[in-house]
Formats: C-alpha cells, sequence, structure tokens
C-alpha cells in the first residue's frame, strides 16, 4: 500500500508498442479499433503528438523520465540513464513518492540494460514489475508455415489455443492488471497503473480471427510505396530487423533498397492491422473493467505509443527514421469531470467488440492539433494529478534529479474544449 | 504564447549510406545524429556529424537537410532543401 496521504485522481497510463495513428478516431479509414475510438471521444486527442526518437527504449526513457535523449544520453538499448547520464527522477517515481501504488504491467520501460534489468524498480515501482510468462515465445519458431512446420516468421496469425501455454502476452497482461485493479480498489489504494502492451510490435504474433477483418483483397499499398527522389541516404532506414524474420529471408530482398514484394507488402500491412484490432480488445476488456470495478470517475487514462512505424511508405518499413510515421504518436488524455462532461446513468466505458460494430470513423473527441512531443507526458500527467508543479531542467540538467525538458499540455486542453 | 509549437525528434546513424546497423547504431558507431523539428507548417530536419564520446553534435559538418511542408506534401516525399535556395536554414533554425 501506498502512504495513503494522497487527494488526486489515480492514474492508468496505456503505453503500446510501435502504434502508428493507424487508428479510427485519427481518421484512419480502414482500421477496426472501437474501445480506442470510445476512449478517444472521452479523451482530449491530441492530433499531432511525436516521440522524441523512433525506437524503443530511447523513447521511453525520454517520457518516462521527462528528458530529451541528448539529456538521457540513451541513443541506443546499451545504457542506464541513472549510472550514465544523471540519476533523474521518473515519472512513477514521482507518484510513489506522493503516496502512490506504483505498478508496471508487461512492457513500460524497456526491458533490459537501459532500465538497469529491472524496469527501474524499486526507483520506480512500489511491488515488482511484471511481464507475461508467454513472452519468452514471441521470438521462437512458434508460426506454423505453409510446409506445416513452425518459423520464426514476421507474419504470425496463431489459434492461441495452440501455442505454448495457451496464451500470448497481451492477454496475460490484461489479466494481470485488472487483477492489481481489484486488490489496489479493495485496499482503497491511490495507485499509478502503467500497463504497456507490446503489440502490434513484430512479428506480427496475434489471433488468427482478426484477419477476418481485413481480407485482403482490401488491403491496399501504401500511398507512396517509393524512395523519394530527393531523399538523402542517410534518412533511409533500411529495416533490418524485418529482414531477419524466416518468411521475409525467404523472399531474398536486396540490401538495402529492394523492395518488399507487392503481395507481401499487402500481407505486412494486413497483419499490423489485425494486431491493432487485437490490441484494440486488450484495451476494451481493461478500461471495462476501470468501468465495472467503479474506477472510471476518479482515474486520469492517459494512452500513448513509444513511436509509429512505417508500413511501406517511401519505400520503408518499422521505425528507426525522423519520417512522421515513425515518431507520430496516438495521445489522449481522459480525465474525469474535465474532458467528459457529468457522469449520467449510462457507462463510461464498455467493451466493443470489433466483430459486431461498426467503428466510428469521425473522432468525436476533443481534438487538438498543435504540434506537442511525448516528453511533455511526464509533466502533464503530473499536473493532472495535482501534485506539485515540475520545475523546469536548467541547461546542462545532468546534476538536477527533478526537472522536466517537457511543458505540461494542460493549457491546451481549455482550446480543445472550446 | 507568441512562439510557434515545435515537436522535436532526432535519430543517430553510423555512415551516410545504409548499412546493417543503420537502424540501431551503438552508441560508440554512432557518427551521425539527424535533428528534426516539425511545426504545423513543416518539418525540416538537419543531419549533422556527431562525436559519441563528448556527446557533441557538430552543426558545421552538415551531411544532408530535409525539408517538407505539411500542407502540400503530407507524406513527405518530396524534399524540398535546396542549398542554393536554403543555405542559411540550419543557420538560422538551430
Amino acid at each position: 500500500p501506498g502512504t495513503g496521504d494522497v487527494n488526486g485522481m489515480n492514474v492508468l497510463l496505456i503505453i503500446v508498442d510501435d502504434l502508428r495513428t493507424s487508428l479510427g478516431c485519427y481518421g484512419d479509414n480502414i482500421i477496426k479499433s472501437p474501445n480506442i475510438d470510445q476512449l478517444a471521444s472521452k479523451s482530449v486527442v491530441f492530433t499531432n503528438a511525436y516521440a522524441q526518437q523512433a525506437v524503443c527504449a530511447p523513447s521511453r526513457v525520454s517520457f518516462l523520465t521527462g528528458r530529451r535523449p541528448d539529456t538521457t544520453r540513451l541513443f541506443d538499448f546499451n545504457s542506464y540513464w541513472r549510472e550514465h547520464a544523471g540519476n533523474y527522477s521518473t515519472l512513477p517515481q514521482y507518484f510513489k513518492e506522493h503516496g502512490y501504488v506504483t505498478m508496471s504491467v508487461g512492457k513500460v520501460f524497456h526491458p533490459g540494460i537501459s532500465s538497469n534489468r529491472s524496469d527501474d524498480y524499486p526507483y520506480s515501482w512500489s511491488v515488482r514489475p511484471y511481464h507475461p510468462s508467454s513472452e519468452k515465445y514471441e521470438n521462437e519458431k512458434t508460426c506454423k508455415g505453409k510446409d506445416g512446420q513452425l518459423h520464426a516468421n514476421l507474419v504470425c496469425p496463431v489459434d492461441v489455443s495452440e501455442v505454448p501455454e495457451g496464451t500470448l502476452p497481451d492477454i496475460q497482461s490484461t489479466e494481470e492488471a485488472i487483477r492489481l485493479l481489484k486488490t489496489v480498489n479493495q485496499q482503497n489504494s491511490s495507485f499509478f497503473l502503467a500497463v504497456g502492451y507490446h503489440k502490434p510490435h513484430i512479428p506480427f504474433r496475434f489471433p488468427k480471427e482478426f484477419l477476418k477483418l481485413y481480407p485482403i483483397e482490401n488491403i491496399s499499398l501504401a500511398p507512396d510505396p517509393d524512395i523519394p527522389k530527393n531523399l538523402p541516404s542517410v534518412a533511409y532506414n533500411p529495416w533490418t530487423d524485418i529482414r531477419k524474420r524466416q518468411d521475409v529471408q525467404a523472399l531474398n530482398i536486396s540490401f538495402p533498397y529492394g523492395p518488399v514484394p507487392l503481395h507481401f507488402q499487402r500481407l505486412i500491412r494486413q497483419s499490423y492491422y489485425a494486431s491493432v484490432s487485437y490490441l484494440d480488445s486488450q484495451v476494451g476488456q481493461l478500461l471495462s473493467a476501470v468501468e465495472n470495478l467503479g474506477l472510471a470517475d476518479d482515474t486520469v487514462i492517459a494512452f500513448a505509443s513509444d513511436h509509429g512505424w512505417s508500413l511501406g511508405e517511401h519505400g520503408e518499413w518499422a521505425k528507426y527514421s525522423n519520417f512522421d510515421v515513425a515518431t507520430r504518436v496516438p495521445l489522449m488524455f481522459y480525465v474525469p469531470g474535465m474532458t467528459t462532461t457529468k457522469r449520467t446513468q449510462q457507462s463510461i466505458f464498455t467493451y466493443l467488440d470489433p466483430f459486431n460494430i461498426e467503428p466510428m470513423r469521425k473522432p468525436p473527441g476533443k481534438i487538438e492539433e498543435e504540434p506537442v512531443e511525448l516528453v511533455s507526458l511526464y509533466s502533464t500527467i503530473a499536473e493532472l494529478a495535482q501534485l506539485p508543479f515540475l520545475p523546469d531542467c536548467p541547461v546542462p540538467s545532468f546534476h538536477v534529479e527533478l526537472c522536466t525538458e517537457g511543458r505540461s499540455l494542460l493549457p491546451y486542453f481549455d482550446t480543445a474544449r472550446k | 504564447e507568441n512562439t510557434e509549437s515545435v515537436a522535436y525528434s532526432s535519430y543517430p546513424r553510423p555512415s551516410d549510406t545504409p548499412q546493417w546497423n543503420s537502424d540501431l547504431p551503438d552508441l560508440k558507431d554512432i557518427r551521425i545524429m539527424g535533428y528534426s523539428m516539425r511545426t504545423s507548417t513543416y518539418r525540416f530536419t538537419l543531419w549533422v556529424g556527431y562525436n559519441p564520446v563528448t556527446f557533441e553534435a557538430n552543426i558545421t559538418d552538415i551531411h544532408a537537410q530535409e525539408l517538407y511542408l505539411v500542407k502540400t506534401d503530407p507524406n513527405q516525399d518530396n524534399n524540398l532543401f535546396n542549398k542554393s535556395l536554403h543555405f542559411d536554414l540550419a543557420q538560422r533554425v538551430f
């Protein structure tokens, strides 16, 4: 339990891995994301939010410390900021030090060296971070190929009942997050719960039924599938992680510029979309638990991704670039009483089945179009929970434990509401 | 309140041309850093030399520049940067 001397809102922070703004609430006409769209309809939605670096560990360390990569000095996966740059306080640590129970489920910090092989526990978290046991199979040979054998493929729809442990990491994370919500609710503790979902990160390992939402004949190519003529070579990312998967290796694509065959481009896009809908169903189950536990009226919900992902635009795939498709992220904040009008008898969050609902095509939430940055997540959430105001970082700030290089986005909430 | 909203991003590279570690260079291999600024009207990216030991970018060591206009080129397919027209853009912006 936390210290209990907390007056502010609870916080649920949902972090998604490699999710670009391909969502119904961002105007995408193909994606079926009814649950995230529902969250958006009750939120302030930032349509031009950008990550500070389009790769997992540097982006996550940046927005969880409120500092830019030049200050965390993390551009790869191989150092821990507290030892390598400065002993910076983190967003969950700030809540923990203000009496909250702080909990991490799934991929919040990038696991490994960049978070001290502990997800920064115990600095950031009250309890040891949870990782789903089935995560270890993600990169193993669990994808059934046309030859009937198992492979480590990029495209990997699965029958969940047939995979090891009979489950998938994001399903386990949802279950654990709901279990933790029930626990803190029973204890009446104020909480900061961060839930990090793995999909749509590669491999595209998702329940195969989600393919039904996206018949391959309906899948188009990127509108600009060729490498632009005036693109400097240094700006191009050769998507090496994609190339390493067995099904892509078999395509014998030339390095670095060889295009992905058209039929496989459609397959990648179909698999990404299906992974997003699978993720959406997990988010829907989590949000409906928030509702059913009576927490929707006193919990701030922030939803973001660590960065985007190229789906064939400019002849590129994956992240690893400065293009908008790689840096732009979904970012939205649900704040009870602020982004929604006073509750009626109706539920705020009900689970929406993507197979049985016509997804929203226009974002009905409050929209803010000004460019904003993920590095501002820290100060925004802290201010929404009415924690003491974070000071701006001096330059340099390597010696300063508590400050931010972002700026609270709360001033935008007023203009968005108007 | 009088300043335009800007979102900054950066990405490291080991070399000017793509190689196998271009997507994810280790710190020791980083030689170039691409700094981007994104406003509501454009994205400008400056690729400059980078020292991974001192963590310093050398703004006089320019490797490439990109300029895209949001309104007319939302997918960022037409790099408008042209040395003759925009030769001092980096100096003005940074």
